[in-house]
């Protein structure tokens, strides 16, 4: 089961994930008992990623108009700053001292926060880009409770001529979604609606045509086709908020219910 | 897209670094 819920978040953390589980081992096993090289080097090379990082994480916090991302950002930013701050005097300690004991501890809890800060980083730019998704889906969401008022085929060809390009960018933004998760579960819900919202959209566009021809008609059935494109429309609504339910899922098991 | 990258930058340069680390402990084991 994957333990990152996106491919780029674990094409980025999964290297480092493994390599500092390692050096955990080693230590919990008191295999670490060597001398250790001068880590000076490397060290300085994070802290050079980390100065970038922070000063990168800093300008999209300043400029980005998400508040929950405004809110999120800076904890992880810190967490990541402080962990290099360990890397740097666990760096300095063992280069004393290469044996130092206290020292190697701190440079495994820097590699660690390195890692669980960069993690928090990368989930709250993640939230951030399925937020905007989400944004997109509700608009579509809202836009299809129009349907109640369409009475005459001019509203219908303004309907579909104005849900068109929302819808569209919808699916895409659901469709490249899913191929970025993970989870296979969760793949195959978004699929799945995706499928049920290619079928239903046609349906409920001819049910709104339906209704209007019998409606200007004073058909009896008018009625029916009321229900019917009713039906349908909700019947979208639901596909349509089962993937913004499904988008918003991190880990596999959250949705064993379903 | 730019946090993506300096993310990405951290992760191999920490990554070299706990690898440095691992392999001089594994000389000895």
């Amino acid at each position: 089961m994957p333990v990152f819920h996106t491919k780029t978040i674990e094409s980025i953390l999964e290297p480092v994930a493994q390599q500092v589980s390692r050096l955990v081992i080693l230590h919990e096993e008191a295999e670490d008992g060597n001398a250790m090289p001068d880590l000076s080097q490397s060290v300085a090379t994070v802290k050079h990623a980390v100065d970038n990082l922070i000063q990168i994480g800093y300008e999209t916090v300043n400029t980005s108009d998400d508040s929950i991302l405004k809110q999120d950002m800076p904890p992880a930013l810190q967490r990541v700053e402080e962990a290099a701050t360990s890397l740097l005097e666990a760096s300095n300690m063992l280069k004393e001292d290469p044996f130092f004991a206290p020292a190697r501890k701190k440079l495994i809890n820097g590699s660690r926060g390195i890692l669980q800060g960069t993690s928090a980083l990368l989930l709250a730019f993640d939230e951030s880009e399925v937020r905007k998704i989400i944004a997109q889906c509700r608009r579509v969401l809202e836009y299809i409770g129009i349907t109640e008022v369409i009475e005459s085929m001019d509203d219908l060809v303004t309907f579909v001529k104005n849900i068109s390009p929302g819808l569209t960018r919808m699916t895409k933004q659901v469709d490249d979604r899913e191929k970025e998760l993970t989870h296979q579960v969760h793949k195959d819900i978004l699929l799945r609606c995706l499928e049920e919202i290619k079928v239903l959209t046609p349906v409920l566009i001819s049910g709104i045509k339906t209704y209007i021809q019998l409606l200007s008609s004073n058909s009896p059935s008018s009625a029916d086709a009321k229900n019917n494109r009713d039906h349908t429309c909700k019947a979208l609504g639901v596909e349509i908020e089962e993937i913004i339910r499904v988008l918003q899922l991190t880990s596999a098991g959250e949705d064993d219910i379903e | 897209e730019q946090i993506l990258e300096a993310c990405k930058s951290i992760a191999t340069a920490t990554s070299a670094l706990v690898k440095s680390a691992t392999a001089a402990q594994r000389e000895l084991v």
